[in-house]
């Protein structure tokens, strides 16, 4: 999948990709101990398109959102059907609209559209349904992840998107020099990433964002490694 | 050909789509529910504005409306209307009146709402009203143009009636109206309705036109169906007429039949300002042509002209209806000239002083009905210009004696002023629009006066046992026409109600009286609509949505209270007239609050509520933002204001298909999408 980093205070967006393997599962928010709210997305794969020599492509498969306040609640959102699992087990079907609406917690369907997963008011997750009527063999039903309201969410958030919510970031020109060709960095946590100029669409192709892109994994961008952000089952509730 | 066409209009069509139009009417014994279900389909990606455009006739009042976009439910909300200024030029909205025969004949409800991408919007209405009898028969009207083709329309009328139900007719498709009047004249090209079911039996019959999508086509392909008009009548005799009781209240038709007519002193009063030159005054005198030809040989007449100075055919006096009068006459109307202004105040003075005349020269029948004929196409330029004056001079000039009956012609019509002096003078007022054919209407608009059957009438229930009861006295009734009375019960559990009507004929006065059996008369409305109610859940149609099924549940529901719900669409009526009649303001301000207080309760949108409708605004992205109110009020057009979202007593949406929570709770503020996301490759 790939990845895009607003980051309004700095005015600056940023994009990575996580290519991954199928059946992989990534950690996209975490902030269990102070909202009790964890974002898990679960990986499958597809054949590159014909004639393209780019490896295999990954998408998410199924986006879990584990909610601990007041009381523990699993929501598992896949193409087809929406999953909660709090005192009682509601299945709901994507194809039509519904909204279910526990006090705290309330979900939010679309027909076909996108899930809305909104916690106390100020969390808010829309879960957007990429489905295909006649899909070719690269092409699968998958979900694309987008934070809607981020307020609720502590400074100690982490995960793969969850980590630069409050963060600042800064870009910086290196200097030429040698046979160094000139490029740009970013410069956060204190850390330079290198990053190109790129578009990305998104909200399903119906907009274009043009964004700083950081390659190989998000390296030296995220803390840590890709591979630390892979976690054992959909429901992993883990800390950083 | 067609049905290609049709499917090059569809792949065209930018709008969201018209899934289904759903519009069922429940006409119970002439007071009639009307549901419409709409749904509409956004097929673009990105939000796109869904319009629901319905007219509805002017006589009636929304009483909901809903619209269900992106899953949420918008409900709407009946608001007391605020006070405005006046407009400088003192003209109001017809509306204003409670007279339908002082409105226009159609009004338009419009509603658009961001329907967010590849999403579904449905918006549902219902509205009511009371069928009058005109002409001897009852019109029911429902507007086909959704503007669009539609995959799924249906209008399915049901008429259930106690008295058995007569001539009953389904018309074409008409195109355009030829106005209110009680015409049956249409301009515009008629169309078959095709694919229309009746099926009638002797209380009850139900009409369905669903026509599909290449048959709309063929009708026109703009949607544009047109007007589909049913007309029926009612088997009645000479008693008192139909009582019905239900829930503590009753209502009363009356209309007797085989009544002798009574002879008539008529003035025509006829505007022949140089604004009425052309195709106003040939079809004003082609119409008079005509009338002259019906007036009764007990009939006694008059004609004025006016326009800067008033001309009266035979001063002094009203001739009686003879061959040779009736040849001077048409002379007289076809060599009537036109120029000059309009002065309205003379013209009246000198016609009212005819009549007074006549009437105390002891020439006249004593049991004889009364009335001036006044026709205008302006407003008055001419003498007395001021309104106000000229309606006190009027009622100084009329002193009750007899009735005065107003047209208006055109657009430059004073409206407000014939229709204070109609309804000041026992009267009605007709508006004929610019376009129409004025011929018909006007000739229309007679037929419907031209035969008074009863004088003075009155109509009286046993003491103690009624409360509330609507306009009870009544100057005349017509030939064609029909009293309706509703009121309260004090005691429910009383065995008979006594009813008694007085009224003059021709020669003599006339009394009839009943004893009517209360809990017989309500077991037997009970059984009317729980006939309605099956017969609504047995036409729960295939092509029909369960929410549109359910939405027909709900219409059911409101029949049960069909004779209160009538008793308050009745009194809210007579509560604005009375306004418009009322000598002082606090007279004025207590029909005001009481007319306020029932349109509230019965959740009507009348002149002096505000319907507002909270709507969700789509951000570029599809996502909802926080909703958002609009109010509308009544008028020939839709009135939208935005108001405070915020405001005092603002209503929050409820929520579709809540599950596990309280569905009054307030929803919490809709999300906007930020570009922080992880998507597909």
């Amino acid at each position: 999948p790939h990845f895009v980093v607003e980051f309004p205070l700095s005015k600056l967006t940023v994009c990575f990709n996580i290519n991954g393997e199928p059946g992989h599962v990534l950690r996209l928010v975490s902030d269990h101990k102070a909202s009790g709210v964890t974002v898990n997305g679960k990986l499958i794969g597809a054949p590159p398109p014909p004639g393209s020599h780019k490896h295999q492509r990954t998408y998410f498969s199924t986006i879990t959102v584990v909610v601990d306040h007041p009381k523990r609640v699993y929501i598992e959102v896949t193409p087809k059907k929406v999953i909660l699992d709090g005192r009682d087990r509601i299945v709901l079907p994507c194809h039509s609209t519904v909204t279910v609406d526990s006090g705290v917690l309330s979900v939010s369907i679309v027909a076909g559209t996108n899930v809305t997963v909104s916690v106390g008011g100020n969390i808010s997750f829309v879960i957007l349904l990429h489905q295909y009527k006649n899909p070719a063999p690269y092409q699968r039903d998958h979900l694309g992840f987008y934070i809607g309201q981020s307020k609720g969410l502590s400074h100690d958030c982490h995960g793969l998107l969850g980590q630069f919510l409050y963060e600042e970031v800064g870009l910086a020109q290196l200097p030429v020099g040698g046979e160094a060709k000139p490029g740009t960095v970013l410069k956060v946590k204190g850390r330079s990433v290198p990053v190109v100029q790129k578009s990305r669409r998104i909200y399903g192709g119906a907009q274009s964002v043009d964004c700083w892109f950081a390659r190989n994994n998000a390296a030296k961008l995220i803390d840590g490694q890709y591979g630390d952000y892979l976690r054992s089952h959909m429901f992993d509730t883990s800390e950083w | 050909r067609v049905p290609r066409q049709v499917k090059t209009i569809l792949a065209k069509e930018t709008r969201p789509l018209i899934q289904e139009l759903s519009i069922k009417t429940t006409i119970m014994s002439r007071y009639a529910f009307t549901a419409v279900y709409c749904a509409m389909l956004n097929r673009r990606s990105a939000a796109s504005e869904g319009v629901f455009q319905l007219q509805i006739p002017a006589n009636a009042y929304v009483s909901n409306f809903t619209m269900i976009i992106g899953g949420r439910v918008y409900q709407s909300e009946i608001r007391p209307r605020e006070k405005k200024v006046k407009p400088e030029d003192g003209r109001a909205k017809n509306k204003e009146s409670g007279d339908p025969s002082a409105e226009p004949e159609m009004e338009v409800f419009k509603m658009a709402a961001n329907i967010p991408g590849r999403n579904r919007a449905v918006f549902m209405l219902t509205y009511e009203e009371l069928l009058q009898r005109r002409l001897g028969r009852y019109e029911h009207v429902t507007s086909l143009r959704p503007l669009q083709l539609v995959s799924r329309l249906t209008l399915d009328v049901t008429i259930i009636d106690h008295s058995a139900i007569t001539g009953l007719e389904v018309l074409l498709l008409r195109n355009s109206r030829g106005g209110g009047a009680g015409t049956s004249r249409t301009s515009g090209r008629p169309q078959l309705p095709v694919t229309t079911e009746i099926k009638k039996e002797k209380n009850m019959c139900r009409i369905t036109f669903s026509p599909n999508i290449v048959q709309q086509a063929r009708i026109a392909t703009n949607g544009l169906l047109g007007d589909f008009v049913i007309r029926y009548d009612v088997q009645r005799d000479m008693g008192i007429g139909d009582i019905q009781v239900l829930n503590g209240h009753f209502v009363h038709y009356f209309a007797p039949k085989d009544l002798p007519a009574v002879p008539k002193n008529v003035v025509f009063v006829i505007d022949t300002s140089a604004s009425m030159l052309g195709k106003k005054i040939r079809q004003t005198k082609e119409a008079l042509f005509t009338i002259l030809g019906d007036l009764r040989p007990g009939d006694h007449f008059n004609f004025i002209s006016f326009s800067n100075r008033v001309k009266v055919w035979q001063p002094g006096r009203l001739v009686p209806v003879t061959p040779n009068n009736v040849r001077d006459a048409k002379k007289f109307i076809f060599m009537l000239p036109t120029s000059g202004g309009t002065n309205i105040n003379s013209a009246i003075q000198t016609g009212s002083s005819l009549l007074q005349d006549y009437l105390s020269a002891q020439d006249a029948s004593p049991n004889s009905v009364s009335l001036i004929i006044f026709l205008t196409d302006g407003q008055p330029t001419v003498g007395e210009v001021q309104s106000v004056t000229i309606l006190g001079n009027t009622r100084s000039a009329v002193q009750g004696k007899f009735c005065i009956f107003t047209i208006g012609i055109g657009n430059d019509v004073d409206y407000r002023l014939l229709e204070r002096m109609a309804l000041d003078n026992c009267g009605m007022m007709r508006r004929i629009p610019e376009e129409a054919d004025a011929s018909s209407m006007l000739k229309g608009f007679y037929d419907e006066i031209g035969t008074p059957l009863l004088s003075d009438i009155r109509i009286n229930y046993t003491k103690d046992s009624v409360q509330y009861v609507t306009q009870h006295l009544f100057t005349n009734y017509f030939n064609g026409s029909e009293i309706v009375i509703a009121g309260k019960l004090t005691n429910q559990s009383a065995e008979s109600l006594h009813v008694q009507v007085t009224a003059s004929n021709s020669d003599k006065s006339i009394i009839l009286e009943t004893d009517v059996p209360l809990q017989h008369r309500e077991v037997e409305t009970e059984n009317r609509v729980k006939a309605a109610r099956a017969v609504m859940a047995a036409g729960a149609r295939p092509p029909g949505s369960a929410l549109a099924k359910e939405f027909g549940v709900v219409l059911g529901s409101i029949l049960e209270d069909f004779v209160e719900r009538l008793w308050g669409f009745l009194s809210v009526k007579e509560g604005l007239r009375s306004r418009l009649r009322s000598q002082t303001s606090r007279e004025r301000e207590d029909h005001i609050q009481q007319a306020t207080n029932l349109s509230l309760t019965y959740n009507f949108l009348t002149p002096l509520t505000n319907m507002v409708v909270e709507k969700p605004s789509v951000l570029a992205d599809g996502t909802t933002a926080p909703p958002t109110n609009e109010a509308i009020s009544t008028g020939n057009e839709v009135l939208s204001e935005p108001v405070d979202p915020a405001g005092p007593g603002g209503r929050p949406p409820t929520l579709s298909n809540t599950v596990g929570g309280d569905e009054k709770r307030p929803v919490k503020k809709s999300v906007t999408i930020s570009k922080t996301s992880a998507d597909g490759d």
